[in-house]
C-alpha cells in the first residue's frame, strides 16, 4: 500500500459526506446504498464514522461530472480514467468525483460503482495506490468481483497506518441505532438459518452466530462479511447437503455457498414460483427428510420441491391449519434435529416434525442462555 | 507478465504512452524546464517505473502488454506521488 505524499488524514473520526448529484445510470437509492456500503467497508476496520449530510460542505463531496469539471484534472470520455478523488484536507480535499461518460451500474454491467467508490474513498481518507492486484487500491479496475469482495490485507493495513483499528466494542453497522443487546427479553429474530455447524440468528444489520451445543456465540456485521448483502434479511434457509444457504429480502434472494455470495444473484422470488400478490417472505425452512422447502408469508405457507426445482400444486395452504400451534405468523424458522424452531416475536415454538405439534414453548433468546 | 511481443510502436502508442506516463508517473515534472524535449532517457525510466509499480517485464520499451495495461480502465490519481 501507499500513502499521500506527507501522510495527510483526517484529524478527526466523525467524517461527514454529501453525494451532490447523481448518474441517470443508477436509480437513485441504489447510488445512496452503494455510496453507503463503500463507506461501511472503511468503517468496518478503522474507528471513522461516517455521516451523509444533505446540505452545506461536507468534508468528502461525491459527485459525477463529464469532461471538465472544475478542477484541473478533466475525464477522459468512456473508459481510461473512471473516477479520481482528493486526500484528506479542506475544500476539494477528500472530494470523490465520478466521470459521468461511464456506464455506471450496481452489478458487474459497466462500471460498479461500489467497487470503485471504495477505491476512490481510500483516496479520500489519505491511501495512495498499490501494486498489489488483490487490493481495492490496485489503479487498474477489473480485477475484483462485486459479489466476493473484501478488503485485502494490504488495504486493512494501509488504513490501519492512518487510522487505527475499529474501537474495542464491536462494529456498529449504523451509529444511529445502537445494536440490540442478544438478551433483551422483547428481541424478536428477522431470519434464522443453520449455516454448516452453526446457527445464524439475522437482525438489522447484524447477525449473531452460535455453535448448537457450546455457548459459544459471536456477532457480526452483514457487511463485514457480505458488504453487497442488504441489511433486514427477512427470511433464510440452508440445504447442507449441497453446503448452500439461500437468503430472503423483499423480493429478492441470494445464494451463500462455502460462506460467498454467489454470481448472478440476487434472484427475483417469483422465478420460483411466487405470485405476484406476494412482496416478502416471512420465514423459510428447508425438511432434509422430504427435501423440500416450506416458505410462510402472512398466514400461508408455500412448498417448493428442491428435487424437481418448482412449486408443489395445491399451495398455498393456512399455516394454522398445518402446523397445529403455529402462527398465524411466524417471523423466522430453522431445521434442527428433527424439530422445526418457529420464531414469533420474543416467543420460539419447538415443533416436532415426526409427531407434527409443538413439544416446546421458549423465549426467542434461549439459545444464547439468557 | 505474458512474454511481452517487441513491437515498434506507432506514434499514436508514443503519444498516448507519454500522456499516460505524464498523468500518472510525472514524467515531464522531473524535466528541468529549460528542457521540454522529453529525452529517451527519461521517458525509459518512466517507463521502466510503470512496469516495475504492475510487475510487467522491465524493459523500458513500449511493449504489448505495457500498452495493454496502459489501456486498462482505471483511476485517475497518479500511481507515485512525486
Amino acid at each position: 500500500y501507499s500513502t499521500f505524499q506527507g501522510r495527510p488524514v483526517w484529524k478527526k473520526h466523525e467524517i461527514t459526506y454529501r453525494i451532490n448529484n447523481y448518474t441517470p445510470d443508477m436509480k437513485k437509492e441504489d447510488v445512496d446504498y452503494a455510496i453507503q456500503k463503500a463507506f461501511q467497508v472503511w468503517s468496518d476496520v478503522t474507528p471513522l464514522k461516517f455521516r451523509r449530510v444533505h446540505a452545506g460542505e461536507a468534508d468528502i463531496m461525491i459527485s459525477f461530472a463529464n469532461g471538465a469539471h472544475g478542477d484541473f484534472n478533466p475525464f477522459d470520455g468512456k473508459d481510461g480514467i473512471l473516477a479520481h478523488a482528493y486526500e484528506p484536507g479542506p475544500g476539494i480535499g477528500g472530494d470523490a468525483h465520478f466521470d459521468e461518460a461511464e456506464t455506471w451500474s450496481k452489478n458487474q454491467q459497466g462500471r460498479n460503482l461500489f467497487l470503485v467508490a471504495v477505491h476512490e474513498l481510500g483516496h479520500s481518507l489519505g491511501l495512495g495506490h498499490s501494486n498489489d492486484r488483490k487490493a481495492i487500491m490496485y489503479p487498474n479496475y477489473g480485477y475484483l468481483d462485486p459479489n466476493t469482495f473484501h478488503l485485502s490485507s494490504d488495504d486493512i493495513r494501509g488504513i490501519q497506518s492512518l487510522y487505527g483499528g475499529p474501537e474495542k466494542h464491536q462494529p456498529m453497522p449504523n451509529p444511529d441505532r445502537p445494536k440490540p443487546a442478544v438478551c433483551d427479553p422483547n428481541l424478536s429474530f428477522d431470519a434464522v438459518t443453520t449455516l454448516g455447524d452453526k446457527i445464524i440468528f439475522f437482525k438489522d444489520g447484524v447477525f449473531w452466530w452460535k455453535f448448537p451445543e457450546t455457548s459459544k456465540t459471536g456477532i457480526s456485521s452483514i457487511s463485514s462479511l457480505w458488504p453487497t448483502l442488504p441489511s433486514g434479511i427477512q427470511a433464510a434457509y440452508e440445504i447442507e447437503a449441497r453446503k448452500q444457504v439461500f437468503l430472503f429480502k423483499d423480493d429478492k434472494y441470494w445464494l451463500l455457498s462455502n460462506l460467498r455470495l454467489q454470481p448472478n444473484y440476487p434472484k427475483s422470488i417469483y422465478s420460483l414460483g411466487f405470485p405476484k400478490y406476494v412482496k416478502k417472505i416471512d420465514g423459510a425452512v428447508f425438511n432434509p427428510l422430504l427435501y423440500k422447502t416450506y416458505f410462510f408469508v402472512n398466514s400461508w405457507y408455500w412448498r417448493y420441491d428442491e428435487r424437481n426445482q418448482r412449486m408443489d400444486p395445491g399451495y398455498p395452504r393456512q399455516i394454522t391449519k398445518n402446523f397445529p400451534g403455529i402462527g398465524p405468523k411466524i417471523d423466522a424458522v430453522f431445521y434442527f434435529k428433527r424439530n422445526y424452531y418457529f420464531f414469533q416475536g420474543s416467543t420460539q415454538l419447538q415443533y416436532d416434525v415426526m409427531l407434527h405439534r409443538v413439544t416446546k414453548r421458549l423465549r426467542s433468546s434461549n439459545w444464547f442462555g439468557c | 507478465a505474458s512474454q511481452a511481443k517487441v513491437i515498434s510502436p506507432t506514434e499514436m502508442d508514443e503519444e498516448f504512452a507519454e500522456m499516460y506516463l505524464n498523468h500518472f508517473y510525472g514524467l515531464t515534472e522531473t524535466i528541468p524546464m529549460t528542457k521540454m524535449k522529453i529525452s529517451r532517457d527519461s521517458l525509459k525510466e518512466k517507463i521502466q517505473e510503470m512496469q516495475k509499480f504492475f510487475g510487467l517485464n522491465v524493459t523500458g520499451q513500449l511493449d504489448t502488454s505495457t500498452l495493454e495495461v496502459m489501456h486498462k480502465p482505471r483511476c485517475g490519481v497518479p500511481d507515485v506521488h512525486h
